[in-house]
C-alpha cells in the first residue's frame, strides 16, 4: 500500500 | 541490521535489569508504576497485529515484551505494593495520553483502527518514560540498577536511528516511516539529559545523583 510503511519493526 | 537487532536485545536487557532489580532488592522503589503502565498501553495498542505477525523474531519479541510487562505491573502492584510510592510517582499523564491520542488522530498513515492505534503507541512510547524521569527529578538520585535501567531502554530506541539510515540507504524502496523516526528522536532527545549523568557518573562508578 502507498504511504503505509510495512510494520516490520518493534 | 546489527543496530537493530542491537536495540531489539537493550529492549529485552532493560526489561531483566528490572525485573532483576525488584527480585534481588525485593523493591520497586525508584520505579515510575505510571510509566510501566504507559509501556504496557504501549504494547497492547502496538501490537494489535500480534495474530498476524510473520516473523518469528517480531512474534518472540512481543510476547516477551507483553509479557514482562505485565509481570512487572502484577510485581508492582500486588507482590511488592508496599514499597511502591504513589506520592512521588505525581506526572500528569492525562497530557501524555492527550499528546499521543492527538497526534494518532491527525497524522495517521490511514484511518484505520490499526494504524490510529499503532500512531497512538509510537508516540506515546515516545514519551512514557517522562513519569519515570520526572521520579528521578523529584527524589534527586537513582539506584545503580535503576539507572541501567533506564539506560539501557533508551539506548534501544537510540539505535533504531542509525538503523533507520542503514535501512533508508540498503534497501531498494528508500522508504522513510517519518511517525517512527520524528518519535524515536523525540524520545532519544527526551533521555539525553540522563544519558549525560549517566555518562558522566555511573560509568565512571559513582552514585547516580542530579546536580
Amino acid at each position: 500500500e502507498p504511504g503505509v510503511p510495512i510494520k516490520d519493526e518493534l | 541490521n546489527i543496530f537493530r537487532v542491537l536495540g531489539d536485545f537493550s529492549h529485552l536487557a532493560s526489561i531483566f535489569i528490572l525485573l532483576h532489580k525488584i527480585q534481588q532488592l525485593k523493591s520497586c522503589s525508584g520505579i515510575s508504576f505510571k510509566s510501566q503502565v504507559l509501556y504496557m498501553l504501549v504494547y497492547i495498542t502496538r501490537y494489535l497485529d500480534l495474530p498476524w505477525t510473520s516473523s518469528p523474531y517480531n512474534f518472540i519479541f512481543k510476547v516477551l515484551f507483553i509479557s514482562s510487562e505485565l509481570y512487572i505491573i502484577y510485581l508492582m502492584a500486588r507482590a511488592y505494593k508496599p514499597t511502591n510510592d504513589p506520592n512521588l510517582d505525581t506526572f500528569h499523564v492525562e497530557f501524555l495520553l492527550g499528546f499521543a491520542g492527538l497526534l494518532a488522530l491527525l497524522f495517521p498513515y490511514k484511518y484505520t483502527i490499526l494504524e490510529v492505534f499503532w500512531a497512538f503507541s509510537i508516540w506515546l512510547e515516545s514519551v512514557a518514560i517522562l513519569p519515570q524521569l520526572f521520579m528521578l527529578q523529584r527524589t534527586g538520585e537513582a539506584e545503580a540498577m535503576t539507572a541501567h535501567y533506564i539506560a539501557a531502554l533508551g539506548m534501544y530506541r537510540a539505535l533504531y536511528i542509525p538503523n533507520w539510515i542503514y535501512r533508508y540507504f540498503s534497501e531498494p524502496t528508500h522508504k522513510v516511516d517519518t511517525i517512527a523516526v520524528t518519535a524515536g528522536i523525540l524520545q532519544t532527545i527526551l533521555y539525553s539529559d540522563f544519558f549525560w549523568i549517566y555518562y558522566t557518573k555511573v560509568m565512571r562508578g559513582e552514585k547516580f545523583k542530579l546536580p
